[in-house]
């Protein structure tokens, strides 16, 4: 099984679209580096919440293989359940045959009608995917269809466009300004151990080192809850993370320092501003692992970096975008 | 350079509960924990 409420893509902004079946039935996904499995809506589900999405139709697919294997998917507002089927799945004109997804049977909720994606595709390692079931970027590199084991993502700051995930090569135009490469801690997700966080040559949060994943499929910064208040004193926001926004050009630049590389994010990306509100662009979690505590560097911390995923060499590599 | 998929950025889904006033109800009934994600896999 699998739980990954939806929650956890309350925040999510970026979506593309991928065809699962002969002939292609299409579905806009997350491209979440923070998970690994590949799920859509099927026909199976006939609640209204599912009426608002593209749904699998199985007996539309000359390719499809079916199983007696079911999954099931916490949603927050209770399980998807469903069964996991093998078809072709077209992703950036790719087609990875026999690619194992999850065909969703119950609806997660009333909320997930206003859901404004169908599914969510994976791309962190196999290791903790549900039933088992292969990656889709694990089957590219098996079935030769990528140049080179790696993929990169691009996360325009302000254009509706421009975004991007780019399969088995890096774009040059986005690495002008070099590339640091990081070996990961954890053939999990995208983890990595990081030195310290800082601002002002000070350490403000993970002074003796933590862990952090950087993951697309969430929007904001996540810090252990223990590190959360220090970060808002620092910055001169209340316990509810607001702060005025005619403060924000006195604040610091943050430093990510990962592999003895400081990774800069500027306040200009940490503070979120809407409805003339302005508040800092961190949330609280709790998940002590073996390394230390885990950060989680969402879309946030992604749009300052053109990011390669590299599973040649297990690292990540990261570009500043200016 | 390899196969692109372009992706669009659009209304995040709190963003659209916002807008159909019903965004307080589903963080009450379902209280935000990113951890959850996480420790789910693990």
């Amino acid at each position: 099984s699998s739980a990954e409420p939806l929650q956890n893509y309350l925040n999510n902004e970026y979506f593309g679209t991928i065809s699962i079946g002969t002939p292609g039935q299409e579905f806009t996904v997350i491209f979440d580096t923070g998970s690994s499995n590949l799920w859509v809506p099927s026909v199976y589900c006939s609640s209204q919440a599912c009426s608002n999405h593209n749904r699998f139709n199985p007996s539309a697919s000359s390719t499809y293989v079916g199983t007696n294997d079911s999954v099931s998917i916490a949603y927050g507002t209770g399980s998807m359940t469903g069964v996991l089927g093998y078809d072709t799945v077209d992703v950036a004109g790719l087609d990875v045959v026999n690619q194992i997804f999850g065909l969703a049977e119950t609806e997660p909720g009333d909320f997930f009608y206003y859901s404004p994606f169908d599914g969510i595709l994976g791309l962190a390692f196999p290791s903790i995917a549900s039933s088992g079931a292969t990656p889709v970027f694990d089957n590219m590199m098996s079935e030769n269809l990528v140049a080179e084991d790696l993929f990169s993502v691009y996360l325009s700051n302000n254009d509706q466009s421009g975004s991007f995930v780019l399969f088995g090569g890096i774009d040059s135009s986005y690495t002008t300004n070099g590339i640091t490469w990081i070996p990961l801690s954890a053939e999990t997700y995208w983890q990595v151990t990081m030195d310290s966080v800082t601002a002002d040559n000070q350490a403000i949060a993970c002074a003796s080192g933590c862990q952090a994943i950087v993951d697309t499929g969430t929007s904001l910064l996540a810090v252990p809850s223990s590190a959360l208040g220090n970060i808002q004193a620092s910055l001169g926001a209340d316990s509810n993370g607001q702060i005025s926004c005619g403060a924000i050009s006195t604040l610091p630049t943050i430093y990510f320092n990962i592999n003895g590389n400081g990774f800069p994010v500027p306040p200009s990306a940490y503070v979120i501003q809407s409805n003339g509100y302005c508040s800092l662009a961190f949330e609280g979690l709790n998940i002590p692992t073996e390394s230390g505590e885990l950060w989680i560097l969402g879309d946030v911390f992604i749009r300052e970096y053109y990011v390669i995923f590299n599973r040649a060499n297990n690292m990540v590599g990261l570009s500043p975008l200016s | 350079l390899g196969p692109r998929i372009p992706l669009r950025k659009q209304k995040s889904m709190r963003r659209i509960l916002q807008e159909h006033g019903l965004l307080e109800q589903y963080l009450k009934e379902h209280p935000y924990n990113p951890a959850a994600k996480y420790l789910a896999a693990t």
